[in-house]
């Protein structure tokens, strides 16, 4: 029975091929997701993968890592990257590059926004199916929250908390302008 | 776990050993370091809601299961990758509409809500989300880790919610501490269930960020992303809402939908 099982699982699969994106932007770049779902030998180490290669100025959205920790590899490029701590802290606001390492713990919210023509990254994740939620977008937390807790729970008015929540019509990827880096918290 | 952490030779019974009091509420936590709760590796926690009070939503480390204990009032929960499947364009009574119609005397704020309805079918909604529930006493509730959740009490006593924290789930992929994230609100009196760190304030989880990254990831203006830092608010993560709490939200058990009763005039 081992024939037909494990020695004939697959246990490769890559993550280099655009046409296989699950986001894709033709003028900011694509990423690519590799769970139990796409590879199930993934299972059984409850482990995952995302691959990302975006250009200049694209920003991927704030988010957090719902279950899982991300350890982020550079393979190219340049980012500026900022990560938040359940303090609400910035715990990390610089620039990672080719060859350098991030590990993100479950939970920190994480923007990252490319500063060179091409960021591209490999991250892996301690969960087979790691789940993001993210701050902005048509998929975000704000989408899914009644305005009434919004307005409320930022004391601001019901038209603002309209353009909060419905303004940002991405998911994943957006275009930034301005400087990428803001200097230290205040 | 740390070795012989279950070697107990006595139990008591505990209270809450830190209080976050809040404008609506209070958060009662137990110290999680105490050797029972520490060798069954859990946390356990106590909202307690007063009337018209909002928790403001946040989202934790690891999986939670939560029972009622008192009172009633409408959870909700934002699941990552869920529709927003409640969508409604009449919550409203007529006179607030009419509020939005004298926006609309305002030729620049109106010009604009046209323009946010050029943007397409969907906005034309009142408010669409995810799910609310009503909730009341002896409901269980399970909450997965990393799924924001907010309560609201609409009942007239105080809604009580007693939660545990399954640190040892391997949901959690941190250490053994309870660790929510804020995601509105803010708590001044800090994590102090968490040994080890200086006691700073701990706030939402926008206020890590520059506000111009905030302004630009929600296509806002920065004074609206400075809002979302809560910074020169003092109310805690349980606060109080002014007027009517108008959130779509399904008819009660046993209450028949109004379209029904038409019917049976």
């Amino acid at each position: 029975g081992l024939e037909e099982t494990i020695c004939s699982a697959r246990s490769t699969d890559n993550l280099d091929d655009p046409s296989n994106a699950d986001v894709y932007k033709p003028q900011l770049g694509y990423i690519s997701t590799l769970n139990s779902y796409d590879l199930p030998i993934l299972r059984f180490l409850r482990l995952s993968a995302l691959r990302g290669s975006i250009r200049q100025n694209a920003m991927v959205l704030p988010q957090w890592n719902a279950n899982a920790n991300a350890i982020l590899y550079v393979t190219d490029g340049e980012a500026q990257v900022q990560v938040v701590n359940d303090n609400g802290e910035r715990v990390f606001d610089g620039q990672v590059s080719q060859g350098q390492l991030l590990a993100i713990p479950q939970g920190f919210a994480v923007v990252k926004r490319a500063t060179s023509d091409q960021f591209r990254w490999v991250e892996f994740k301690t969960n087979a199916n790691a789940q993001i939620n993210t701050l902005a977008g048509r998929t975000s937390i704000m989408a899914g929250l009644p305005l009434e807790v919004i307005s409320n729970g930022y004391q601001i008015s019901p038209q603002e908390a309209r353009k909060v929540k419905f303004n940002t019509l991405e998911t994943t990827l957006t275009h930034a302008s301005g400087p990428a880096s803001y200097g230290r918290p205040r | 776990q740390f070795p012989n952490e279950c070697q107990l030779d006595q139990l008591n019974a505990i209270e809450p050993s830190h209080v976050l009091k809040a404008e609506a509420g209070r958060i009662e936590v137990w110290d999680h370091h105490a050797p029972q709760l520490r060798c069954s590796g859990v946390s356990f926690v106590r909202y307690v809601i007063e009337s018209k009070g909002l928790y403001l939503p946040s989202f934790l480390n690891t999986a939670k299961l939560s029972f009622v204990a008192k009172g009633r009032g409408l959870m909700g929960r934002v699941i990552p990758g869920c529709a927003e499947t409640f969508q409604d364009s009449s919550v409203f009574q007529p006179g607030q509409q009419g509020q939005g119609q004298q926006g609309r005397g305002q030729q620049g704020q109106g010009q604009e809500q046209e323009q946010e309805q050029g943007q397409g079918q969907r906005q034309s909604f009142r408010d669409m989300h995810q799910k609310v529930e009503h909730i009341r006493s002896g409901d269980t509730i399970a909450t997965p880790t990393g799924v924001a959740q907010w309560f609201y009490n609409d009942g007239n006593q105080p809604l009580v919610i007693v939660s545990v924290l399954d640190l040892a789930n391997h949901q959690n992929q941190l250490d053994r501490n309870p660790r929510p994230f804020y995601l509105a609100g803010n708590n001044p009196q800090g994590q102090v269930w968490l040994q080890g760190r200086q006691q700073q304030p701990q706030n939402n989880i926008f206020n890590g960020f520059p506000p111009e990254v905030i302004a630009q990831a929600l296509k806002i203006n920065v004074q609206t992303a400075q809002q979302l830092q809560n910074q020169q608010d003092n109310r805690g993560n349980i606060v109080f809402v002014k007027g009517e709490f108008g959130v779509i939200r399904p008819p009660l058990r046993g209450q028949r939908p109004q379209e029904e009763e038409a019917v049976g005039n």
